[in-house]
């Protein structure tokens, strides 16, 4: 059954969409079926794959609140054999109210129990998560098996994993039993400054084998590449940064095991 | 009376923080005196100036709650005369729910009201707003007068953009009809990339001369700055970034004629 997989870290812009998009791709060329699920409301990974969604197409919205089937919202990317997208739309900012307003009993487990049925169809189910610690992220912690944590190799991100951490720690002891790390992503590196060095020193003696082998450098295709609503691989496959993605996708992949 | 100004982008990672701590300083090394307000729970103003909170120290929760006196919880910057900070911490996360309870009648002007007594003791109120359009920063947004925009010369920045300005109109017409648009500030500008230019274009199209005419450069000596507790302006005077907030310290000062 598939892997459900929530790529998740409170502080904003470390690359969770770039990520959430880019290894999406790259699985699916490895010939995994993949599902991208796009839970923020500013809806990233949606309008980054080109997708533009109407105001009567079911999105994460009406699927989290029970209002359409996921299968009717679920839709194809076509460029690419294997990956499939629900998509997002900023709608999905009156779920946070409507989700705590009480009208369900468990709001945490909505997105958890829409992929239900789903699971056998997808090898892999990604979550693109918002910046924040609010009840969508809690509905992708709680949907995932594992979470993938994109951070930069930055002061404020580091300030941040603490917090993370006990979101986790929390989570797993109230709503989520299963949930492990499945890795911690260093993104945007650049190897000059000194800061990095440090940072990435403190990440790797916290976390050891959890930091992939595989670092994200910092690369202006993977910026360019959603302006033309493609994954980096598609944009211009010789970049680093869809070297960086593919090779992140193979160890993800030898971690099946 | 003081001039009380959001940092606010829903988008993550653009510079809120850099832009709320840097403007801060470089209006009180000008000799203003300076509230810098810290209302998002990963509370990175307040330890990007090293300030450490304790268990029992009031925080930006306690006063929005009425848990304590804001005179109580402000505390000054001791290395800039003229620089104070109402602290943030996590426990803010707590206040997302209890805010959307019921036990306020007006959740969204607590702010405000906190801020209304302050007003006369100082020039500049900043306030550091979270990743999101929730209710932490709509009290953001109904407390200031003018909201300043940091925005990355990037695609999923701008595709924000309009996010913003539709969540600007509503809290105009609902909540604060006096809010302006302070400024558009372009943040982590590296001129290289074609991207930088065509999103840059189009923001200056739009936006006209509400885009300061400063541009923040990307300088690893703003990155580096908060791990030292300092603004950069008292961490590398010389740096291109230190250069950068202080002439748009003055480009804001000259505006208020
Ligand atoms: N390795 C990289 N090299 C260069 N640019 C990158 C890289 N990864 C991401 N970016 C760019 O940096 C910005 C932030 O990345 P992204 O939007 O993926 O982060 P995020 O964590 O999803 O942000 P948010 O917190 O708003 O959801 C984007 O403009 C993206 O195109
Ligand atoms: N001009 C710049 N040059 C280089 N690095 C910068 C610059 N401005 C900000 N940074 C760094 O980029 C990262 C993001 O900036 P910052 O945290 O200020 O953004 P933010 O919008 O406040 O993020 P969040 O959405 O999480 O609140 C930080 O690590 C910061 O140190
Ligand atoms: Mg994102
Ligand atoms: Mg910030």
């Amino acid at each position: 059954a598939g892997k459900v997989i929530a790529i998740a870290n409170q502080k904003g812009g470390v690359g969770k969409t770039t990520t959430a998009v880019n290894i999406g791709a790259s699985l699916a060329v490895a010939e995994r079926k993949v599902l991208l699920v796009d839970i923020d409301p500013q809806a990233n990974a949606t309008t980054g794959l080109g997708i533009k969604v109407s105001k009567t197409q079911p999105t994460t919205y009406e699927v989290l609140l029970g209002l359409a089937d996921i299968n009717d919202a679920v839709v194809p990317y076509p460029e690419l054999k294997g990956l499939f997208v629900l998509p997002s739309h900023i709608r999905l900012v009156g779920a946070q109210v409507e989700l705590r307003r009480g009208s369900f009993e468990k709001p945490e487990f909505l997105l958890r129990e829409r992929l239900q049925n789903l699971r056998e169809e997808y090898d892999y189910i990604i979550i693109d998560c918002p910046p924040s610690l609010g009840i969508l992220t809690i509905n992708g912690l709680v949907a995932a098996k594992t979470v993938l944590i994109p951070i930069q190799c930055e002061y404020y991100s580091l300030e941040g994993l603490g917090q993370l951490l006990m979101t986790l720690n929390r989570i797993r002891k109230t709503l989520n039993p299963r949930l492990r790390i499945e890795g911690v992503l260093l993104t945007m590196y650049d190897p000059r400054p000194n800061l990095t060095k440090q940072v990435e020193q403190q990440i790797r003696s916290y976390f050891g084998h959890k930091v992939y082998k595989t670092v994200i450098h910092r690369n202006v295709r993977l910026a360019e590449a959603p302006s033309f609503g493609k994954p980096v691989i598609l944009y211009d496959i010789s970049s680093k940064g869809a070297q960086n993605y593919l090779s992140l996708a193979q160890e993800i992949i030898d971690g099946e095991g």
